[in-house]
């Protein structure tokens, strides 16, 4: 079972998008995949249909250490995806893990004793964090096997790379010397824009050989997807936001085996 | 002097870039207007090409407590609008201010000292919110004396404002009495699709009276300006974005008229 942090701290990149439509797309070739919804706005969850109500063990129970994930563990409209849903009491978190040891390898734990016990054989855990660099995304790199790095191909986007590289490389250092950045995808391209552009070749230059091939295009259907509390994949598979999600799946089983 | 807090814990909405060109906007109308960029991103700061160094002041001495806001306003390249810059140590304040009293009150209070005393006499105050409803966020509503809300033309932004408008009557119930929500303004519309009006339709519904007539489409020269470290309205001044910042804070002034 491979964990994947989905983070960037800058909002509105395409993270959750990205968790969604890259887990559908693993699953349609086979792989079980589980979303794990690590933001306090749960859109990874609501954006599938799945709506916990208080009675739902949610990632707040599992990172409070009240429950394990084989508890949390919900099923999907999609074949071979679970997800562990989000619940808006993860904003308390920050100030509820406060000061107790080993904060932040509260996900780390439970996740590596879902994967001994969890009678499901997952392949993939992909953790949709939220827009901050806070104890939820520093739970999720320390968890986290590799990092992927939505990047939507805005100036704003770009500047906030250098923040999100020294966080990973300081939870490399003192939590998880593992982590790697897995990739970088870049997201909302708009190909009749210099910007789009301008952004690629400037994070080409500096994550060479990190970025991957797949561009995502800016692509109404996948922001209309989440209304319909589907996968874009699923909503309308023929657009060009879920072709790309398609071959970003099978560019990310490439970088894999190599691992 | 007016303090308005520019909030919404969705991410990517355009926060950032309403604060940037409504200020400036304000501005050109002869008012004197100051940017509290409370976002550990800085993106307000850097977008209008203010880059605080070590020894800069910015909003995190603020909020620590440590300098008053006189020492920390900075002249920008617009006339009449000056800046408290953001700093990437915002992100520890959460974990500083933990426990200490009236921790939710370093902004108003800082904000009602600098009023008193303040050589500039200022019109309005814009804070520009993280993308969350931490300690920052709560800074900025318990200072403010009205929220305008961004809300992005898409289906998370709209899921989102059920959470956002819970944390405003909080505040206002526990912290600050006076906290009205100013208005709520439609960014990144794309009138070509149907998404776009869906969202529109349902936010006049649920908030009537409080959506601005105006709406801000979504124009590339907007995303293009912070790589120029300039506003849209002064890095394309005709594009159809910028207009559309120069009618809002028409608006927003009729609007305060009343006030
Ligand atoms: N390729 C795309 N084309 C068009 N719209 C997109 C695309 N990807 C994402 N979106 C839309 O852009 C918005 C932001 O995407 P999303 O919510 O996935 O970003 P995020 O990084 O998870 O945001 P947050 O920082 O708030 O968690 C959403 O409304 C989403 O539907
Ligand atoms: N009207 C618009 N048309 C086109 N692009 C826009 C528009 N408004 C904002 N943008 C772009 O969309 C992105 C998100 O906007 P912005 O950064 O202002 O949002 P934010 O809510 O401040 O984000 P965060 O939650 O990270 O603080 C930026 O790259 C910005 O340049
Ligand atoms: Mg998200
Ligand atoms: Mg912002």
């Amino acid at each position: 079972m491979r964990a994947l942090a989905i983070a960037n701290q800058k909002g509105g990149v395409g993270k959750t998008t990205t968790a969604i439509n890259l887990g559908t797309a693993l699953a349609a070739t086979g792989k079980h995949v589980l979303i794990f919804d690590t933001d306090p706005q749960a859109n990874a969850s609501t954006g599938i249909d799945v709506r916990p109500d208080n009675d739902t063990v949610t990632s707040y129970d599992v990172l409070v250490g009240a429950q394990p994930v084989a508890k949390a563990v919900l099923p999907t409209k999609v074949p071979n995806l679970w997800i562990v849903p989000g619940h808006v009491n993860l904003s308390g978190v920050e100030m509820e893990l406060m000061g107790t040891q080993g904060a932040q390898f509260r996900l780390r734990d439970a996740l590596s004793a879902f994967r001994a016990s969890s009678e499901i054989k997952f392949d993939y855990v992909l953790i949709d964090c939220p827009p901050s660099l806070n104890v939820l995304t520093v739970n999720a790199l320390t968890a986290a096997d590799a990092v992927l790095v939505p990047l939507q191909a805005e100036y704003f986007a770009l500047e906030g790379l250098a923040q999100l590289n020294a966080t990973i490389n300081a939870v490399k250092q003192n939590l998880n010397p593992a982590l790697e950045i897995q990739g970088v995808v870049l997201t909302m391209y708009d190909k009749r824009t210099a910007l789009s552009d301008q952004v690629a070749q400037e994070v080409r230059t500096h994550f060479p050989d990190k970025v991957y091939e797949t561009v995502i295009p800016r692509n109404v259907r996948v922001s209309e997807a989440p209304s319909h509390g589907l996968p874009a994949i699923i909503y309308d598979q023929n657009a060009a936001g879920s072709k790309a999600y398609i071959r970003l799946a099978k560019e990310l089983i490439e970088r894999e085996r190599g691992v």
